[in-house]
């Protein structure tokens, strides 16, 4: 996954 | 967003409030690690800064806000409003032993290296351990008021609901994220002592008392 995916969670 | 995720999240606000009317209606912070809450106002700020220069959504950059604010406030009530109601003298937990070793995790494991990626890891690692303060104060009392074990219930049971909302994005998106997803395995885990106490005293009507 990019490095940009994970930050839509909390 | 699925289910988990979202119940998560409302878990996550309603602690918030929950804590907020603990300590509006009984008119004192006792019980409360001042600790605990401090770091979590560094895990938000941390995280957070993102609002200057990402825009995911407006449900996103709400929460945020909402959780920025409020922790600053319980800040603000624990420190200047109720302040006689804060004990120090059982609040010692030494947060630096928390706030280094997070500090060397987020240098070590994070997915870009630079400053907002190592504060975003830095923030994941300290959320994870952030409620040993509390904890540790809640092993020392050997007690707590209902309300209190209230708030603690429904902030760990946000981490909790984080892993299966983990798993459904795997098994939908492909998407796995191995920094959150291990500091929310440890961040749930110091909890299972704790929810052990509130199922079997707690919701059966009991007083949370720790076997001495």
């Amino acid at each position: 996954s990019d490095s940009e995916a994970h930050h839509d969670e909390l | 967003m699925n289910i988990f995720r979202f119940l998560g999240d409302l878990s996550h606000l309603a602690s918030i409030f929950i804590l907020l009317h603990k300590i509006q209606t009984t008119r004192s912070c006792r019980g409360i690690s001042f600790r605990t809450q401090a770091l979590y106002v560094v895990v938000f700020i941390a995280r957070y800064l993102d609002l200057f220069f990402r825009y995911v959504s407006l449900y996103n950059s709400a929460m945020k806000l909402f959780f920025i604010a409020s922790s600053c406030y319980i800040l603000y009530l624990m420190k200047i409003r109720y302040r006689p109601t804060h004990d120090p003298s059982i609040d010692t937990f030494r947060v630096e032993y928390l706030l280094a070793p997070c500090l060397i995790l987020a240098l070590i494991f994070n997915y870009k290296f630079n400053f907002a990626e190592v504060l975003w890891s830095f923030s994941i690692w300290l959320e994870a351990v952030a409620i040993l303060p509390q904890l540790f104060m809640l092993q020392r009392t050997g007690e707590a008021e209902n309300i209190t074990t209230h708030y603690l219930a429904a902030l760990g049971a946000y981490r909790a609901l984080y892993i299966p909302n983990w798993i459904y994005r795997y098994f939908t998106e492909g998407l796995v994220d191995p920094i959150a997803v291990t500091a929310g395995i440890v961040q749930t885990g110091l909890y299972l002592d704790f929810f052990y106490v509130y199922f079997t005293k707690v919701l059966q009507g009991q007083k949370f008392e720790l076997p001495a």
